[in-house]
């Protein structure tokens, strides 16, 4: 599993 | 935050409040598809857990409660204030084909093994495939009411907006987010045929969208 990156999307 | 991104939530926001005022003022849910509304609530619900875990922006905070509180008020009148008016016997799509094999693929395939990214995963494939109750309610009326075919432009509108979105910050920030993109451009698919339909007949002023 990647990194969980920041989620800015709508 | 780019122009593309901001046009795709304002082209969401617009597609959302078409159908929104449309079924208010005309008092009828004709032609709706109740399961897709209501596919799109849940796909709200999960994607928008992080509302009380991670603040991002003012915008991003209050376009999550509008969506979420717009695509419930949706679902509210369809099988509340006028379900007299909803069309049950057209809208027949087995959901439970779309959720069955959606919850199992955000289990295999996501970021990490936690609730709130399974969610997120579920929310994103589910979203993909939201549409379909109301595609297929389409072509088994075989018509479509011209503003419920602006709705739809407006959502398939957003899903391209997103997708060039993806190829800006793909080229000015290296950001890419797989699962977000694989099920975006799947979900833009889906709305191919309809854009064509959309152009060759809404757009040359017919009062309904008659399917061939």
């Amino acid at each position: 599993t990647e990194d969980v990156q920041q989620k800015d999307e709508l | 935050m780019n122009v593309f991104r901001l046009a795709g939530d304002v082209s969401h926001l617009v597609a959302i409040i078409i159908l929104l005022v449309k079924i208010w003022r005309s008092k009828s849910c004709a032609g709706i598809s109740g399961k897709s509304q209501v596919l799109f609530a849940l796909v709200f619900t999960t994607r928008y857990l992080d509302l009380f875990t991670v603040f991002i922006s003012a915008y991003n905070t209050i376009m999550k409660v509008v969506f979420l509180a717009m695509s419930y008020a949706t679902v509210y009148l369809i099988y509340m204030r006028f379900r007299n008016m909803y069309d049950s016997e057209n809208d027949t799509f087995r959901v439970e084909f779309l959720l069955v094999p959606v919850i199992g693929l955000s289990f295999l395939e996501n970021y990490a093994f936690t609730p709130l990214e399974i969610l997120w995963t579920f929310s994103i494939f589910l979203e993909a495939v939201a549409i379909m109750p109301q595609l297929f309610m389409i072509t088994k009326t075989g018509e479509a009411e011209s503003i419920t075919t602006h709705y739809l432009f407006f959502l398939g509108l957003y899903r391209a907006l997103y997708i060039a979105n993806w190829v800006w910050r793909y080229h000015t920030e290296e950001f890419f987010d797989q699962i977000a993109v694989v099920s975006g451009v799947v979900q833009t698919i889906f709305y191919c045929d309809f854009f064509y339909l959309y152009v060759t007949r809404v757009l040359r002023g017919k009062a309904k969208m008659i399917l061939p």
